[in-house]
């Protein structure tokens, strides 16, 4: 070990792992964390022949369905040896273990973040029965598009069409413009073999909006796309480069009738539609990605502050006194102002993150009950939490990178990579300026309701306006 | 209200902010359709002042969270433990003070002298943490095979592994590029 380095581990004043146990939810977790890491390792899935920087654009994808595909051969291993459950393993496949063995990005997250999340929550019992077990075995691979070319985060301004026919009790999927092209859904382009699309629904001359719908999109056994189905790659981009974000357009697609998720709103045979309970359960996936989204940039942010501190207690540069030799970097307080202030953003938004979670699961729950008062406040805050911690997720990780000088400008320091998966998240699942004037939407409703009780969140609101007053 | 110069005051401080930031939007989308502006028109013209509201009111809820679940948090630790976790919170919430200076003016009653305390506080706290910013990153326990950085090792090899790291370009596997033969060689030599 590096003295310098060394010497700063002999000069703490605390016990590292005792606040590792706290970080991982106590001893018993950082053991089970680091068991799991040991098996995943000794597997050997991670070490590249070649660094996969020099790869070609078509290489790394290739490199990357192989590693996923390692990994989850190893993932099935590993829960029949232990009979443990799969979201135990599911965690390998996302966070930091998951980006460990697939650097820049996996074809395979969709598959787990978004599509069997979206079939748990907007399928019926019948569906998820024969769905579920299909996905989680990989028999199938799916993803999730909603994004067109052409609209992003206003999804009723969503172009794609479903107009139900009910003399053959099918849906026609349709892309009517170019803009309507789905557009950037990971695993798109060469991996899934089912999608969930999100279209405009038609019945009986009426459009009732969005809706989700799974659509096959390759033939199971060939893996060519379908007639009518216009599917590819969108190309190479600032970082991610291994999830093969794709473009999707149908031309006069027929899917089954059972193939809309019908959880909440329905058709009938007769094309007669059923209305859900409420429109802003279809928001679920987001509000679930979102939460989750708090969590993975905790893990990037806490990664980035690891790699400068550690090269700011080894860097030594000029002289901070006459006559005295080089200090090491981490004795300047600017240097110290750069870094520490990113350990405390990770400790912050890890805790932000865990409350938020455990709003979601109660609201969630409440849900279930036909209860949904708390759901605009929870869509609000997880819109606003996502911009926010993103965004300084992104300026921690550049600061990070600009604290290592030149050598944190080399791919070897993975700052960029880091800098390009974080970056990334500013942008998808809802762009942050249009997550904050969602979330202000909500503040301008609870500042003129401020007169009513309050949720907890902006309870504060009520009580400035009773103050202006006064 | 007065000021207060503690973490809870500041918090407060940056709720008093976003609702103040809040009630200025309505008022500002009032006037605007006061004057004749549609809602949705009055809504754009505020927009950019909206965006700000919202990024106050997150500010407010990651402080009281992070500050709430933190004393929490702290009650079952040992006492070295919790003194850093508290210089953390601190440090978090005056850094973010220190950030919107001009919107802690406007809105409260912040004073040139509260900030000169509170930029004091946030350099002694620097100084305080300086020694336990590497222990702070090792408890996250993230190991090599994670951190994948030639700079971030446990071990601080860092030069070595960047060197290590250069050795694998594809570039170093011969030490003359045949690109000298084709193109460098016959322009140097004035055969172009």
């Amino acid at each position: 070990v590096n003295p310098d380095l060394q010497k700063e581990r002999d000069n703490c004043t605390f016990n590292v792992t005792e606040l590792t146990n706290l970080i991982d939810g106590g001893p018993q977790k950082t053991e089970e964390r680091k068991k799991r890491e040991e098996m995943v390792f000794k597997e050997g899935i991670h070490i590249d022949e070649v660094p996969s920087d020099y790869l070609s654009h078509k290489e790394k994808y290739e490199l990357a369905v192989k590693k996923a595909c390692m990994l989850f051969k190893m993932m099935r291993r590993l829960q029949e040896e232990e009979n443990a459950g799969m979201e135990n393993y599911m965690a390998l496949l996302g966070g930091n273990l998951g980006s460990a063995i697939l650097g820049d990005g996996s074809p395979l997250t969709l598959h787990y973040v978004m599509f069997i999340p979206t079939l748990m929550g907007q399928a019926t019992v019948e569906q998820q029965a024969y769905w579920i077990g299909r996905a989680f075995n990989l028999s199938i691979i799916g993803t999730y598009a909603q994004t067109e070319l052409g609209h992003g985060t206003f999804i009723r301004g969503l172009e794609t069409t479903a107009t139900y026919d009910a003399a053959t009790k099918q849906f026609v999927l349709h892309s009517p413009t170019l803009t309507a092209y789905k557009w950037w859904p990971g695993g798109l382009a060469h991996t899934a073999n089912y999608c969930v699309v999100m279209a405009q629904l038609y019945t009986q001359g009426k459009c009732h909006g969005i809706h989700p719908f799974i659509v096959q999109l390759r033939d199971e056994e060939t893996h060519m796309p379908l007639p009518g189905i216009k599917v590819g790659e969108i190309g190479a981009k600032l970082g991610m480069n291994g999830t093969n974000n794709g473009f999707l357009g149908f031309d006069n697609v027929r899917i089954p009738r059972e193939h809309m998720l019908m959880k909440n709103s329905k058709v009938l045979e007769d094309g007669t539609y059923v209305n859900a309970p409420s429109s802003k359960l279809t928001y679920g996936t987001m509000m679930f990605v979102r939460v989750m989204l708090v969590h993975d940039v905790c893990n990037y942010m806490a990664k980035a502050v690891t790699i400068a501190t550690r090269y700011s207690a080894v860097r030594r540069q000029s002289q901070l006194r006459p006559n005295e030799p080089e200090p090491q970097i981490l004795e300047y307080v600017t240097q110290q102002h750069k870094l520490l202030i990113g350990i405390s953003s990770v400790h912050a938004f890890r805790l932000c993150a865990a409350w938020l979670w455990d709003m979601y699961n109660n609201v969630t729950a409440e849900l279930e009950t036909g209860d949904l008062e708390r759901l605009p406040e929870l869509h609000a805050l997880s819109c606003c939490l996502k911009a926010i911690t993103t965004s300084d997720a992104a300026a921690c990780v550049e600061r990070c990178r600009l604290s290592c000088g030149g050598h944190g400008y080399m791919l070897s320091s993975n700052l960029p990579l880091t800098y390009g998966l974080v970056t990334a998240a500013c942008t998808y699942e809802g762009e942050n300026t249009v997550m904050l004037l969602q979330t202000a939407r909500y503040l301008v409703k609870a500042w003129r309701t401020a007169a009513h009780a309050l949720p907890p969140t902006v309870s504060y609101v009520g009580l400035a306006r009773t103050g202006r007053r006064s | 209200p007065p000021w207060d110069n503690s973490l809870q005051g500041i918090i407060s401080g940056f709720h008093t902010l976003a609702a103040g930031k809040i009630g200025l939007c309505v008022s500002q989308i009032e006037k605007r359709q006061a004057s004749g502006m549609s809602y949705e028109d009055a809504w754009n013209m505020t927009s950019v002042q909206l965006t700000a509201a919202s990024e106050a009111h997150c500010r407010a809820i990651i402080l009281s969270s992070y500050y709430t679940e933190t004393e929490k948090m702290s009650r079952g630790v040992s006492a070295p433990l919790r003194l850093v976790l508290t210089q953390l919170v601190e440090l978090y919430v005056v850094y973010w003070a220190l950030q919107c200076l001009g919107d802690l003016l406007r809105f409260t009653s912040i004073s040139e002298r509260n900030i000169e305390e509170l930029q004091n506080w946030y350099e002694d706290l620097l100084v305080k943490l300086r020694p336990n910013a590497v222990g702070l990153v090792d408890a996250f326990d993230i190991r090599d095979e994670i951190l994948r950085s030639a700079l971030g090792a446990y071990d601080g090899r860092a030069y070595e592994r960047l060197m290590e790291e250069a050795m694998k370009s594809p570039l170093n596997k011969e030490p003359v590029n045949e690109s000298f033969h084709k193109y460098l060689k016959p322009f140097m030599q004035g055969k172009l």
